[in-house]
């Protein structure tokens, strides 16, 4: 079976999508089979990949009952790692979700089978902004939460609020297993005490969730999706491949990946 | 009467709360009487104004139909600057909006005494990253969009994306004198190639939108509103603060506020 981690944070910006392509890349060439799904209209997991946008190739379908998740997956050209894509009809689930009964778990049901297969052990999920529908339906479909936090200073305003939406999701009933995996820091930046005082606040809050790697603040990983690489394609030696690379060993080690 | 400007990009962390802020702080202090609206239930606004965020202080209620967007309104400590605080009440405004008929215009039916009333000669609405439905009211309720584009790669693309929403909501009879303000080029990073070439590409398509003014990446424009400043109480001769400082000229002048 795989395991489901959800990244999310209702800000934007704080590199979600950034960490969704890069873990996912690292995890693979690690050998763990890892399907990436980009839940994001934006489709910036998708485009950062290289990969193509096609109308209809999205979870939109499915999630209307039109096919299964399944048919939707694309391999990529990373060995191991496969994307179910995203493209501009996801936008209409917000309105689409928010119509039917159950309307927080039509996620999960519909990545089921893929869940309980042996195809993946780790599915990625990459959210917008925001708590809409569609990040809701990605934290009640998730086992673990993996939080993309900037070094700034609203950083802790906004944890306090999507963590009291995971409790809620618990006490429902919706998710009684999602749990928070970690928290990752990202766009540190060495040459400010600020980034510094928000990790060190964050981890007296937090103290075991909080991802040891740092994700440096870094022009090349702000580059690389434009020519639609990994930036272990673009500058495997930069900080910031260094970075993922060892933030997919912690992950792989918390949560038992291999 | 009132210009409401909406300040809107579904992608997240572009700037549009360090704008919002800004840019009605220099134009108050110019003496255009001038509202801000926040929008978003983070918050980031009002608190990044140092204003205190408390329950029901919102457009929450007035939306739901209870009391006047006039009563939610709270002097600031700039002359000439008032503002409709955020808080977290207003998380359930995307499913509470859905429910409604007319789900798309609630916010202008809220806005429009302020709107036509002679209190104000600017009315600045600082929306949510996503185009949910939320944001999708403040396009709903604007005379003219002003969009906060990153200097990044997705620029183009994002761009696209809202600008069909825009003609959607004008064809679609909901808000046919919506027009795009402007566009404002934000985290412009002198010391790269690619925020000149994005202005670039993005005044070659859009040659009369673009403002002239840059926002430059700049520490200060991060770090003011963690004092709850805006960048003219914070660091007046800092980049940032020169650049908003022209910026509101433009503005003024464009849309004949004074
Ligand atoms: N560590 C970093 N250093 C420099 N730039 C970065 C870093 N991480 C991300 N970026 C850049 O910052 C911008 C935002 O990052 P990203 O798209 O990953 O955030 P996001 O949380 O997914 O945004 P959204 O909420 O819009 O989906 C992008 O232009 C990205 O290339
Ligand atoms: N020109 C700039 N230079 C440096 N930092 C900036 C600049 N503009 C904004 N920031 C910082 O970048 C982050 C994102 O900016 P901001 O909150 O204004 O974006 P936003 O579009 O409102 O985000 P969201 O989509 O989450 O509402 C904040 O931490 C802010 O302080
Ligand atoms: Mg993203
Ligand atoms: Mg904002």
């Amino acid at each position: 079976s795989a395991k489901v981690f959800t990244i999310a944070n209702q800000k934007g910006g704080v590199g979600k999508t950034t960490t969704a392509i890069n873990l996912a890349a690292a995890m693979a060439t690690s050998r763990v089979k890892t399907l990436l799904i980009d839940l994001d209209p934006q489709a910036n997991a998708t485009s950062g990949l290289g990969v193509d946008k096609t109308e209809g190739g999205s979870l939109y379908g499915p999630l209307n009952g039109e096919g299964t998740a399944a048919d939707q997956i694309v391999a990529t050209r990373i060995k191991n790692l496969d994307i179910i894509p995203a493209e501009v009809d996801l936008a209409a689930l917000e309105i689409e979700l928010s119509r039917k009964p159950d309307y927080l778990i039509q996620l999960r049901n519909v990545l089921k089978p893929l869940r309980e297969g042996d195809e993946y052990a780790a599915i990625i999920v990459d959210c917008p902004p925001a708590l809409g529908l569609t990040s809701m339906n990605a934290l009640g479909a998730a086992d673990y939460l993996l939080i993309a936090l900037q070094c700034e200073y609203l950083a802790l305003e906004g944890l306090g609020q999507i963590l009291k939406v995971v409790d809620q999701l618990r006490d429902a009933g919706v998710n009684p297993n999602l749990e928070l995996g970690g928290i990752l820091m990202t766009m540190f930046d060495v040459r400010t005490n600020l980034s510094r005082q928000v990790v060190g606040e964050v981890e007296k809050h937090f103290p075991d969730k909080v991802f040891k790697s740092l994700i440096p603040r870094s022009i090349r990983l702000g580059e690389a999706p434009s020519f639609g690489q990994t930036i272990f394609e673009y500058d495997p030696v930069s900080a910031g491949a260094v970075a993922y690379q060892q933030l997919a060993k912690e992950v792989i080690k918390r949560f038992d990946l291999k």
